[in-house]
């Protein structure tokens, strides 16, 4: 899975 | 995930609680200002990201949440701000912005501006309530509107609880977001006393207040 900021939450 | 998805929908459900009281009763009292000042520095430093977010639903979101805490700002600060008073409102933010700044600092993801901002917001977020819920000592009750925006707004950080062990259990890679983590227990932590006048008076029909 590719998360630009890293962060997938909100 | 469920517990994720209740979560977020019950944070939003928290603003539209928050919003219908406003607007409705026609009157922000009880509501602190600096908690609410505090949320919106919360979602503008956490989703400086928003034009790179990759997932619809988090891009959603997070501009449903700047923008609702904008207005949320702009009723409280203009549209109803003589129902706003300040001296109920004495809780010393600049303890809460330098907690969270200090922790961003000193140990963040990466040595990024955006990696900094964001373990800043989540650090405020973590104790961004602490205003409001001084104020509730202060006037020692509250409107039963007011009580469920808190319930809502708590919930929403206490179901990420079981959806970090959810995700730490079945995504192979078992990343923990220490610092997501660390404050949001944290944050779940300073509602529970909250949460248990909530049940033990709200739930059953009484007023909210305090002991």
């Amino acid at each position: 899975k590719i998360m630009v900021g890293g962060h997938d939450e909100l | 995930n469920l517990f994720r998805v209740a979560g977020d929908m019950s944070h939003l459900a928290s603003i539209f609680i928050l919003l219908h009281k406003i607007v409705q009763l026609k009157s922000c009292s009880g509501i602190s200002f600096k908690s609410q000042l505090l949320y919106l520095i919360v979602y503008i430093t956490r989703y400086l990201d928003l034009p790179w977010t990759p997932s619809p639903y988090n891009f959603i979101f997070k501009i449903l949440f700047i923008s609702s805490q904008l207005y949320i700002i702009y009723l409280m600060a203009r549209a109803y701000r003589p129902t706003n008073d300040p001296n109920l409102d004495t809780f010393r933010v600049e303890y809460l912005l330098g907690f969270a700044a200090v922790l961003a600092v000193l140990f963040p993801v990466r040595y990024t501006v955006l990696e900094i901002f964001w373990a800043f917001s989540i650090w405020l977020e973590s104790v961004a309530i602490l205003p409001q819920l001084f104020m509730l000592q202060r006037t020692g009750e509250a409107e039963a509107i007011t009580a469920h925006y808190l319930f809502a707004l708590g919930t929403y950080r206490a179901l990420y609880i079981p959806n970090w062990i959810y995700r730490y259990v079945t995504e192979p890679t078992h990343k923990i977001d220490t610092i997501a983590v660390v404050a949001g227990v944290l944050q779940t932590v300073l509602y529970s006393d909250f949460f248990w006048i909530y049940y033990t008076k709200v739930m059953k029909g009484e007023k909210f207040k305090l002991p």
